[in-house]
């Protein structure tokens, strides 16, 4: 997958992802292949290497039922707390941002406070409600965003959201760190009598033994 | 750390929808291994738009819900299994699988509790066709079971069956070990404790040197 420019360092093949059989078709797409998913990926600035795109959103034109599990790991990241506390009281979403290069974990208050800045800035861009955007982060540990790097960038982010497989493939590549590949993919099938389709993204390499709730 | 995000348009309640990924979470990416370490950061969000249909799915029970928990599950399973392919410093992917025990969770337990044992790890990647470590890790995964009903095989080769040791063609076992690390293939362990109804998946990589070089490297 290449996106933004036309780098080579920028390019990593996507995963050969293999889904179980069953009465679904695989069709083109991750997260935009469901209707009413847009998503962008690209670089802001926030890598210590490279320029690699690491900074992702998908978005959803109406308020979507959102259900989140998250690590059960005490020592969790600012940007799993902040989900955490705004699904204790809110049912739906309209936004997701994802970073890659600093985790923010282990970064106290200011890491906290981070999370909740770019998800503010997110919603005033998005003009939607500060509890309806969720944070994800992704990088080293014990390193708070690049925050300016951030913020600088979502215009040109939220500009770049598109409803497309490059959109969604764009994103994908956005939230690898240590990956070799990208990972996205959906299906399509008959759910009572309705064409739906499912699609997602994930990222992962190393520290992969997830237990979450 | 694994992030992920899924998204649908199916119409669907939000208690269900809570339930639903939950359900998938612990099918798929709670079932997964590559080193041992539970990140800060391990999130998966899911977003459902309703966009596909009127009528919303509010019973786990429906025919229409069933369908779509099933879908999910085809979804996130085949995500976090590309996650264990692209293990740091893998050459393959570990899928173990386990029958016959009493349920869902113990055969779940098992399974991962094979595809996170570094020696059953570090041995795939050394081409080891070495059943007395894989019998091991199901023997400390914390689930009773008679050790007279335990079954082993390394792709569709036997390795034990009724708690003994089989004869078989070790250079055909380790060939197939090889092969799957030549092409990133996957490397498929079959494993039945008795004759419950419980069955389970997980997935894992092999350990290589580059895993402790990827991580000695990356400065945390």
């Amino acid at each position: 997958v290449c996106v933004d420019v036309g780098t080579a360092s920028i390019c990593i093949p996507a995963a050969p992802i293999v889904i179980p059989e069953g009465p679904w078709k695989q069709i083109p797409g991750g997260v935009t292949a469901a209707k009413g998913f847009k998503a962008a990926g690209l670089y802001g600035g926030l890598r210590a290497k490279g320029e690699k795109p690491d900074l992702a959103l998908v978005t959803c034109d109406v308020d979507a039922i959102v259900a989140g599990v998250f690590t059960k790991n005490i020592v969790a990241a600012a940007p799993v707390i902040y989900c955490r506390n705004v699904l204790k009281n809110s049912n739906t979403a309209r936004a997701i941002l994802i970073n890659a290069g600093q985790a923010n974990a282990a970064t106290g208050n200011p890491g906290y406070q981070d999370a909740v800045e770019c998800a503010h800035s997110v919603a005033q861009f998005l003009q939607v409600r500060q509890e309806d955007v969720m944070i994800q982060s992704t990088g080293v540990i014990g390193q708070r965003i690049k925050k300016e790097a951030l913020l600088n960038s979502l215009p040109r982010l939220v500009n770049s959201l598109s409803s497309t497989v490059e959109g969604a493939d764009a994103a994908a590549v956005a939230i690898t760190t240590t990956d070799l590949v990208s990972k996205s993919v959906a299906i399509e099938a008959e759910v009572g009598g309705a064409h739906v389709k499912v699609g997602g993204m994930t990222k992962g390499s190393g520290m992969i033994h997830p237990n979450m709730a | 750390t694994m992030l992920g995000v899924v998204t649908t348009d199916a119409p669907v309640t939000s208690d269900l929808w809570r339930e639903m990924v939950r359900i998938s979470a612990n099918r798929s990416f709670n079932q997964i291994s590559v080193d041992g370490d539970t990140s800060t950061n391990d999130c998966i969000i899911a977003l459902a738009s309703g966009l596909a249909g009127p009528v919303k799915i509010s019973s786990f029970n429906s025919i229409e819900g069933c369908q779509l928990q099933a879908c999910l599950d085809a979804v996130m399973q085949g995500l976090a299994k590309s996650v264990a392919w692209d293990g740091e410093g893998a050459t393959c992917l570990l899928e173990v699988v386990v029958f016959g025990a009493n349920n869902e969770a113990e055969a779940a337990k098992i399974a991962r509790t094979v595809a996170s044992s570094s020696l059953v790890k570090a041995a795939v990647y050394g081409r080891d066709p070495n059943w007395g470590r894989i019998a091991c890790a199901v023997g400390y995964a914390g689930i009773d079971f008679d050790l007279n009903d335990l079954h082993l095989s390394l792709g569709d080769i036997p390795l034990m069956r009724s708690g003994q040791p089989l004869p078989f063609d070790r250079v055909e076992a380790s060939t197939y070990l090889k092969q799957a690390g030549e092409s990133h293939g996957t490397v498929k362990i079959h494993i039945s404790i008795g004759n419950g109804r419980g069955c389970g998946k997980a997935w894992g990589c092999d350990l290589s040197y580059d895993y402790v070089k990827i991580n000695a490297e990356y400065t945390t």
